[in-house]
């Protein structure tokens, strides 16, 4: 079903936003859970051309197939990344070997979205020590890029993809300048996405 | 799970990125508690593309916008994270409550985080702001078994009979406590030096409707100079933590009462 947002949350999700130059996002539905028939579920947020990226992940000794791949990706270079996947509805933790091949796969998927030879860093969320329907996943990650758009509409949209037991969708951006001589004049954005309302205590590093 | 992606058009060099993030998350997403569990999956992503900076401009790192905690990006980064945090901690599941535990210790950062931790985890405390109780008992019970502060106070000597006293990070003589509410008006002094305040119980619970609520918690009050700026020895000896976390509902245990794997 359509997921609707409580009244006293609605105040917390932004009716626009100045989104970073050469950011695009993407969603669309793969139905990774069976209950769900109707909600996107698949994220995609990249940037138009490779760029650098870190990421911070749990500390977890139980570390999700998706983190240890992020991880293994991010220690052999911090450059020429597209950006990342995310898939909402099963965390792909706990699900051993394949649990990384399919983590693997999702990121193959998207990264022959763009037809370069660049990297996509994966994000799963959702339910623990279930294996991914990920022929439902690879399937929909093309449609996430075909998806893919600057708008407030498809940022939204994509931080709406990534919500599990989340209300409301939680996306900020703002738009900045610098003091510095070398800055002036120039306007920069940063915009992020996040999801999460339970199992919360996070300790990433 | 926690997830989140952050993505900047300024140009920052790949080296200097993954400082940069967890820095502030150290002081951002690491400093938020729904339920004390922590996910398997919790992973915060940071790409930065360079696109509205000119070929010609040096990347961020290496100008005054970045080298310190206080220069500007640095500011605006954190800032950003922090806001991002504390937009999960409004989600938390089935909270009514938004609460800030603000902790400062003259001993380290380590004790205020240890203190603030414990107060945000508790299950007891939480309940305690669901139900609008002013129970300051369970905050400083809280803070006394923090794991850290509580394992600190006896440590084994060299011989196997005896255990000899460390310094403690905490006194319960220097220790107070005091609800700020959210609408600006004088701050609920509950326990001052070790010593309980009579509380008007209608105004603690005044305090308690309203959303959001913070808790101030000094563990090094000792009758002066109890702001955290300027530039005595005292100040300069403080270490101030921010935790957010919410109350603890029924309706946490309905929705994950319910959740399947």
């Amino acid at each position: 079903a359509e997921r609707s947002i409580p009244v006293a949350k609605q105040k917390y999700v932004p009716t626009s936003g100045t989104y970073p130059k050469g950011f695009l996002a993407g969603s669309a539905y793969a139905g990774v859970k069976e209950s769900n028939k109707s909600y996107d579920d698949i994220a995609l947020v990249v940037s138009e051309k490779p760029c650098p990226a870190a990421a911070v992940t749990t500390k977890n000794i139980f570390k999700a197939a998706p983190v240890h791949f992020c991880r293994k990706a991010l220690k052999s270079s911090n450059e020429g990344y597209q950006g990342v996947v995310v898939n909402s509805g099963c965390a792909n933790a706990v699900t051993g070997e394949l649990g990384f091949q399919h983590a693997a796969m999702m990121a193959e998927a998207a990264d022959k979205c763009f037809h370069q030879d660049t990297q996509t860093l994966v994000m799963s969320t959702g339910v623990i020590g279930q294996r991914l329907p990920i022929d439902k996943i690879t399937n929909a990650i093309p449609k996430a890029y075909q998806a893919l758009g600057s708008t407030h509409d498809h940022w939204l949209n994509a931080a709406k993809a990534i919500c599990t037991t989340d209300t409301f969708p939680k996306l900020l951006s703002r738009s900045f300048t610098l003091p510095g001589s070398q800055h002036e004049g120039k306007e920069y954005r940063i915009a992020g996405m996040t999801k999460g309302a339970g199992m919360i205590h996070p300790n990433m590093g | 799970t926690l997830l989140g992606i952050v993505c900047t058009d300024a140009k920052i060099e790949a080296a200097s990125m993954y400082s940069l993030l967890q820095s502030a998350t150290e002081r951002s997403f690491n400093c938020i508690s729904i339920d004390g569990d922590t996910s398997t999956n919790d992973t915060v992503a940071f790409f930065a593309n360079g696109a509205a900076a000119s070929d010609d401009t040096p990347p961020l790192q290496n100008s005054d916008d970045y080298r310190e905690d206080t220069a500007a990006f640095v500011k605006v980064f954190h800032t950003f994270m922090c806001d991002l945090a504390k937009l999960v901690v409004r989600d938390g599941e089935g909270a009514t409550k938004f609460v800030t535990i603000n902790v400062t210790s003259d001993v380290s950062m380590a004790t205020a985080k240890r203190a603030a931790t414990s107060i945000a985890r508790s299950a007891l405390v939480k309940t305690a702001l669901y139900g609008k109780d002013a129970n300051w008992g369970r905050i400083l019970c809280a803070i006394g078994y923090a794991p850290g502060i509580m394992d600190s106070l006896e440590v084994p000597s060299e011989s196997p009979d005896h255990t000899q006293s460390a310094p403690p990070q905490i006194s319960p003589d220097r220790t107070s406590l005091s609800f700020i509410p959210s609408d600006g008006s004088e701050e609920l002094k509950l326990l001052v030096r070790g010593e309980p305040e009579t509380v008007d119980e209608a105004r603690a619970k005044a305090i308690l409707e309203m959303e959001d609520l913070e808790i101030v918690v000094k563990l090094d009050d000792d009758g002066v100079d109890s702001g955290l700026t300027g530039t005595s020895d005292r100040a300069s000896k403080r270490h101030k933590v921010t935790v957010w976390t919410c109350d603890l509902s029924h309706e946490y245990v309905t929705i994950n009462g319910d959740y399947r794997t």
